[in-house]
């Protein structure tokens, strides 16, 4: 169930719409302060359902919209889609790729679509659940995360070893 | 239900202890149930003990050592559970130079049951993946992908002077 | 008093806003009295303005530019009135090469009024100092004192095979 | 008023006693991941008076006193000095030289010097003020704090500006 495909249209600094194709083993993503790699990391871990905006480094679901610079508007509309190579038929579809899409508008709606037609984020948690990318798991490790990850309540913990076993 | 997570959480203590005592070139390490006997709701806690030291408490470790041990965490997961993919965002910034290398080297040894997805400045870390995928934003506040060339001089890569896309 | 402060507060105020345009290579930042009509009580607020980019919170900025902005109100107050010594613990670790050579163009310029004690794992933070001292530990778990001799491959130092004292 | 000279004798992983010359100019410490190096900017900090165990990453006192190690005993005091050169006479004493010196016993104990002989810490205080190394400075900078000092409140970063002005 490799990352094949990551697309991104107005989610924090992409403005513009940018496509990136992963390879199978490491893939590293290089470039100066500031330019948005993390940016990356928390448009992948958006994509995934992630419900908290606080772990989104924002205060609002909206500031992972573009907001804007002093050359563009803001835009009105967050976008993020990952396809997911599905031969290993990992995921619960009967099709050799899956995309999974989130969208959010500033009116605060959101939207969650696989393979283009619209579900429920039920309908994707359900969809990931045993692949071990569920919310609780270590498949997206954040900047900085360290001493959340080694503060956390013994109880906080477990919650990592259940997605797993 | 209990007898599995057991069988689990015995398996995943088997992998971080080797895998720290790897990372650490020594010492030891284990994860506990805080409450042995119940299983299906205890916490998990973490006892390290670096080369040559006590058993200690987590906050006394050092910047690189705490890193170290979530390292060890994450790849005793991937060990008994390989992820389909996994993003980790600059984990290696507190690791000394041997750290680094010692983390690329488990990466590569990883990247054939999982894909990885890895943010960084260090030249150690760049040097062990497959392929680069260079983001810059330059002054226009919008990030843009480059395509990148790994230069023997990794500084080449970050100076945001990366060739085109 | 309330003259003394004022004043001292702009001319602090002047130096990072000129210091911070200098690491960032662009932008504007500004220090702010949040009572301004109070000025012995009065907190200080932090505007921000990376290069491009709008007015932001200090919340949203990447890791980089969030110790590029520590490091630029260190140095404004240096500038104000040089501290007879300053220690930095790895301030460095979340800066890009480009920008760990800017911060150590900034430390040479500065030591002519203070001097550092800086520890770092960054090979350009190296280059920049006088003197090396290393630390070590082995399995013994006692930190000990090694004379070190920068070589051109910073990771001689880093790897603990420095020349014994 | 340089830095000229560290001792430390049981302070944290610093079991034998150990001498650092620190030149003019910069600085760097440099080693391995837990080899002590934060180690010394704790005993630096805690010899200019810091009172409060938590940012020196421990839970009580006695934290900072050697603890033993699987080859050692643990030691019953803990102490740092520091010597300056004061041909600027920027501290008010009539010597070329001051060393400061700090100690605490496992009883809890705490003793404070000057030039070797002891007084209060009140009279520390006294002789640090106004040479902007007290501890609301930015004379010493942790491993880490970025974040503590970019999210301190607007009163508390204004301790800041009361030391140098
Ligand atoms: N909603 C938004 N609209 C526009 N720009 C945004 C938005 N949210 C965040 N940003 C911008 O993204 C930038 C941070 O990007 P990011 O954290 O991905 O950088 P990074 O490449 O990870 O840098 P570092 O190497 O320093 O960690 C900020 O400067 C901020 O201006
Ligand atoms: N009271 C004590 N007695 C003995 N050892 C101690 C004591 N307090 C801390 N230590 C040891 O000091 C080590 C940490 O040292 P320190 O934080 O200075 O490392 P460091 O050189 O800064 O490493 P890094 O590069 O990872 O930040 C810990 O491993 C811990 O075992
Ligand atoms: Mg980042
Ligand atoms: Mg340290």
């Amino acid at each position: 169930m490799l990352l094949k495909k990551f697309e991104v249209f107005g989610f924090k600094s992409f403005a513009d719409k940018t496509e990136l194709e992963f390879s199978p083993g490491i893939n590293a993503i290089v470039g100066p302060n500031g330019s948005g790699k993390s940016n990356i990391s928390d448009a992948i871990r958006w994509a995934l359902g992630e419900q908290s905006i606080r772990t989104l480094r924002g205060a609002k679901m909206e500031d992972v919209i573009f907001a804007g610079t002093t050359h563009r508007k803001p835009l009105g509309v967050a976008e993020v889609s990952l396809t997911f190579d599905n031969y290993d038929a990992l995921l619960p579809l009967d099709f050799g790729e899956v995309t999974v899409t989130r969208r959010v508008f500033r009116s605060g709606e959101s939207e969650y679509l696989i393979n283009k037609s619209q579900c429920r984020l039920k309908d994707l948690h359900e969809l990931l659940a045993g692949t071990g990318l569920g919310r609780e798991s270590m498949a997206v490790i954040g900047q900085n995360k360290i001493d959340e990850i080694l503060n956390s309540k013994p109880e906080e913990r477990r919650l990592l070893f259940e997605e797993v076993i | 239900m209990a007898e599995k997570f057991e069988e689990g959480f015995a398996a995943i203590n088997a992998h971080f202890s080797d895998i720290f005592v790897r990372l650490f070139g020594g010492g030891s390490a284990v994860l506990e149930l805080s409450e042995a006997d119940s299983v299906l709701e205890s916490g998990v806690e973490i006892f390290v003990q670096p080369p040559g030291k006590r058993r200690q408490n987590l906050a006394l470790l050092s910047g690189g050592e705490r890193a170290l041990t979530v390292i060890s965490i994450l790849f005793s997961f991937l060990a008994y559970r390989p992820a389909p993919f996994c993003v980790i965002d600059e984990i290696d910034s507190a690791l000394d130079e041997s750290n680094v290398r010692r983390f690329s080297e488990f990466l590569s040894e990883y990247s054939k049951h999982s894909q990885f997805i890895v943010v960084t400045h260090r030249k150690g870390t760049m040097e062990a993946a497959d392929i680069l995928h260079g983001v810059t934003m330059e002054d226009s506040g919008v990030s843009r992908l480059v395509s990148v060339k790994f230069q023997e001089e990794g500084q080449q890569v970050e100076e945001g002077r990366m060739m085109r896309g």
